[in-house]
């Protein structure tokens, strides 16, 4: 003889069901709440890449400029060789002492294969390339590569998402308005028994 | 009345929820995919202990160039930027003021765009975390109906209530209740005695106790 006869059971299934669609509603909700927020970063995000755009368009204009003023400082003659030598010579192991000591404390490495690359880099270099800045034109080129790689990765993604978000909203849970009342019956069939558990509803597909 | 059943006519829960579970997944997917990996790190100004000098290392790792912002830091590589070659050559001198004055300019402007490259990082995190709460909240409903199977009219099936004492190995003072939420596995809560069958609060501790644990299970 079971403790709780098997009516009481229902009907406290019935109440645990009430309280379950209770939280499936809410969680419904938090959806569309999150949604809205995910529109209103996708705007701000939409507006930030119109700066973005106009900023990268002035930077490149001016790496242009320093690319070009740099190819005819480089087609000139070389001047002053012997005196940037002399220093080039004296301004290399100081050069890779600092570098050493700071991989070696910042970046807790071993600094065996570091120093040797960084040695060959060096004798590779001239002094002329070092005397003209060679060094942050690079810099600013690299950063630039990278950081358009990372743009295009990143609106790659984003058109991704957005995608499969707009599928989401587009849904048929989402589009079929509360407000129209040729669908919206608040009572049902059967109040007790949603019609989505329909048995018909396979059949009805 | 985001989701009063009826108006939606013939579905079922897997029909209405697989899809959500399939695109959030496929969302968050798209979204994290190496992620972290693709943030853009900055390069330091300075090469101070203080701060984050990951990128900094990563970069000596990479590109010995790296190494050529220490020179501040030796007197004979500063004398070779100091040396004033005008003498023999002026039009090379005059060169080289425009390349100075260029790249100032290009580095000023680098600068700006690294500020507003950053915020638009930002956002995509952004983005990226309020995929994650949308897959935290809606995680567990989906996986609730990727476990249906049948059509049944309760969300909540009760299926055995005991006391200590009909069954000795509940607790005492405890009522248990063991249920299943759709077609999960049973779920075994407790709720004290204080709180009556008979009382409204009884179903409604059990429910919300049974969902906690479905919940914690899903994130796991």
């Amino acid at each position: 003889e079971p403790a709780v006869p098997s009516r009481e059971l229902q009907e406290m299934s019935t109440e645990g069901s009430k309280y379950v669609n209770k939280e499936i509603k809410n969680a419904f909700k938090e959806v569309k709440h999150i949604k809205s927020l995910m529109d209103h970063t996708n705007d701000e995000r939409k507006s930030l890449l119109l700066s973005l755009e106009k900023a990268k368009k002035k930077k490149e204009d001016a790496l242009t400029d320093t690319k070009d003023t740099e190819m005819k400082l480089k087609a000139s003659e070389n001047v002053c060789n012997e005196t940037m030598t002399a220093l080039w010579e004296e301004c290399k192991p100081c050069l890779k002492q600092t570098c050493m000591k700071f991989y070696a404390r910042v970046c807790r490495s071993s600094s065996g294969l570091v120093g040797h690359q960084l040695e060959e880099f060096l004798n590779q270099s001239s002094p002329f390339y070092f005397w003209m800045n060679g060094d942050r034109i690079d810099s600013l080129l690299e950063n630039d590569r990278q950081q358009a790689h990372v743009l295009d990765t990143m609106e790659d993604r984003f058109s991704q998402v957005s995608r499969i978000m707009d599928e989401l909203f587009h849904s048929r849970f989402f589009t079929r308005d509360l407000l129209d009342p040729h669908h919206f019956s608040p009572f049902g069939p059967n109040p007790r028994r949603p019609l989505y558990f329909n048995p018909k509803s396979r059949l009805a597909r | 009345n985001i989701m009063p059943f009826p108006m939606y006519g013939p579905m079922n829960f897997q029909d209405m929820f697989q899809p959500f579970f399939d695109m959030i997944h496929r969302a968050q997917q798209a979204m994290d995919g190496q992620f972290d990996g693709l943030l853009f790190q900055f390069p330091m100004e300075e090469f101070t202990e203080g701060n984050d000098n990951r990128s900094v290392c990563k970069e000596i790792r990479h590109n010995s160039t790296g190494c050529l912002r220490m020179k501040d830091q030796c007197a004979k590589c500063q004398e070779i930027l100091s040396v004033d070659c005008s003498a023999s050559s002026p039009e090379q001198s005059q060169l080289r003021e425009e390349l100075s004055s260029s790249l100032q300019l290009a580095e000023q402007l680098s600068q700006q765009y690294d500020e507003l490259f950053r915020s638009y990082q930002q956002k995509m995190l952004n983005t990226s975390a309020l995929l994650k709460q949308l897959n935290e909240q809606f995680n567990w409903v989906s996986q609730l109906a990727n476990l249906t199977q049948r059509e049944d009219p309760f969300s909540l099936q009760v299926t055995t209530v005991a006391s200590h004492s009909s069954d000795s190995s509940v607790p005492s003072g405890f009522t248990k209740v063991v249920l299943r939420l759709f077609d999960s596995d049973p779920i075994s809560v407790t709720v004290p005695e204080e709180v009556s069958m008979n009382n409204p609060k009884f179903m409604e501790t059990v429910a919300e106790k049974a969902l906690q644990e479905y919940r914690q299970k899903s994130r796991v």
